[in-house]
């Protein structure tokens, strides 16, 4: 938040648009400006009204270089956009430089109106930059897929800081459960992939990253990288070749590369080869030798031949069967250093990827250096 | 290789106003040590490296410089603006 937290008094707030960018239709440039007052109401009590004529509280506009504040624009690139936090007068206003192309698509040739005033209009109702990589309120501009956009956690408590909601209007799924301890000895995953280099936990919507390039567990929810997935993922595994990670979630699932959720997704896992009678997958791991993928449904596995992209023939099989010591289901599966790790509940079975025989059991929090 | 003398000065003028706009840095124009005045800019840079999580060295390096020239929003990152 600013210094000495500026707020609006009151839960009815009135904006007004007023005047629009020749980059894009006046329809579109009121559809991202709605969407964005939207995100923002769906975690508050606040509700936004607009408004054609006279004093708005949240004036709009968009404006190139000097434009009668004491912060010009600067030109194509640079700063982008500015507002003011809630007061009187120019409180509250949001100014966007004509001088970029605004657009509605996610591109690398211009900037997203849609994510730049959901930005702003956070400071609009109080909130200041936050550090939190990923955030909304993270100052620097991140190209990002905008379909099915969800606050990310950080600006979320963040606003709930300054709008208190009642406990009957607050969403039960913006409580969500607290996130476990690293070395806590019931810690269980829902689903574990590696991502160039660097090791994914997943849990509820939290995310544990180990990464080799620094030292400490870092701490994150699904939202701060994929902010339209949805979270509590079943499965991930990355195809290391191809950059790309697959996440499973009921019967659909999502390819993503970085940051990009691939164009055509979700798709339903049935494209994959499985029946209808299958309605999730447990867990799946990707052998980077063979290019096989292994799935896990129940206390059967599938294979997957990543070069076809087909299911092998003669499977399902019983995981006992070709796993030594895996007598059980599989919640979470990673390959990493010549081992598959099958995690099940907080144990997990290190196990060689040649003989798939059985070389030790450990916690499943033992990446963490418990 | 090190940087071109003509392009440190750029690169100088630019974090300087970056630090002015973001990070409430004003240069001591009537300071008759100059070296007072990188002091006080090198405190705004280890400010902004720490803000965005960049190593933490005081200096005008590469990665610092990069993130300075990320398009952005125009509110300051720390401290108030009237």
């Amino acid at each position: 938040t600013f210094p000495r937290n500026p707020r609006w008094k009151k839960e009815d707030i009135t904006y007004r648009i007023l005047n629009y960018t020749p980059d894009m239709l006046q329809a579109d440039v009121d559809e991202a400006i709605a969407k964005a007052f939207d995100l923002w109401s769906s975690v508050t009590p606040l509700r936004f009204t607009r408004i054609y004529s006279g004093d708005a509280d949240i004036m709009i506009s968009f404006a190139a270089g000097f434009h009668g504040d004491f912060y010009s624009f600067d030109g194509p690139g640079g700063t982008l956009a500015h507002a003011y936090p809630p007061s009187n007068g120019i409180g509250g206003d949001a100014h966007f430089d004509e001088d970029e192309n605004w657009t509605k698509f996610t591109t690398y040739n211009g900037y997203n109106l849609f994510l730049v005033a959901a930005h702003e209009l956070g400071h609009s109702l109080g909130l200041g930059h936050s550090n939190v990589f990923g955030a909304l309120m993270y100052p620097i501009y991140m190209a990002k897929d905008t379909r099915n956009f969800r606050l990310p956690q950080d600006d979320i408590d963040g606003i709930q800081a300054l709008y208190e909601m009642s406990p009957r209007e607050e969403p039960t799924e913006m409580t969500p459960s607290k996130r476990p301890a690293d070395c806590d000895p019931h810690l269980a995953f829902d689903a574990i992939t590696t991502l160039r280099g660097e090791i994914l936990f997943f849990k509820d919507s939290y995310v544990w990253r180990k990464s080799p390039y620094f030292s400490e567990i870092e701490h994150d929810t699904i939202s701060t990288f994929w902010p339209s997935l949805a979270a509590g993922f079943d499965a991930a595994y990355e195809v290391d070749k191809k950059d790309r990670v697959i996440f499973f979630k009921d019967n659909e699932y999502w390819a993503v590369s970085g940051y990009n959720i691939e164009a055509g997704f979700p798709k339903p896992i049935q494209n994959l080869g499985f029946p209808r009678s299958v309605r999730k997958i447990d867990a799946a791991v990707h052998d980077q030798n063979t290019k096989k993928t292994y799935f896990f449904v129940g206390n059967k596995y599938w294979s997957f031949d990543e070069n076809t992209q087909s299911m092998e023939k003669g499977y399902p099989r019983k995981i006992a069967a070709d796993f030594q010591g895996i007598g059980h289901t599989v919640d979470a599966a990673l390959q990493k250093n010549g081992h598959f790790y099958f995690f099940h509940g907080s144990n997990q079975y290190e196990l060689d990827v040649k003989t798939k025989k059985l070389v030790r059991v450990m916690k499943s929090n033992s990446w963490f250096d418990c | 290789f090190p940087v071109a003398p003509e392009k440190e000065k750029e690169d100088m003028q630019f974090a300087q106003k970056y630090l002015e706009n973001f990070y409430d840095f004003k240069e001591e124009k009537h300071s008759l040590f100059k070296s007072k005045n990188l002091d006080h800019m090198a405190d705004k840079i280890r400010e902004m490296q720490s803000f965005f999580g960049l190593e933490v060295t005081g200096e005008l390096n590469r990665k610092t410089m990069d993130m300075m020239k990320q398009p952005r929003c125009g509110i300051p990152d720390v401290h108030s603006y009237s």
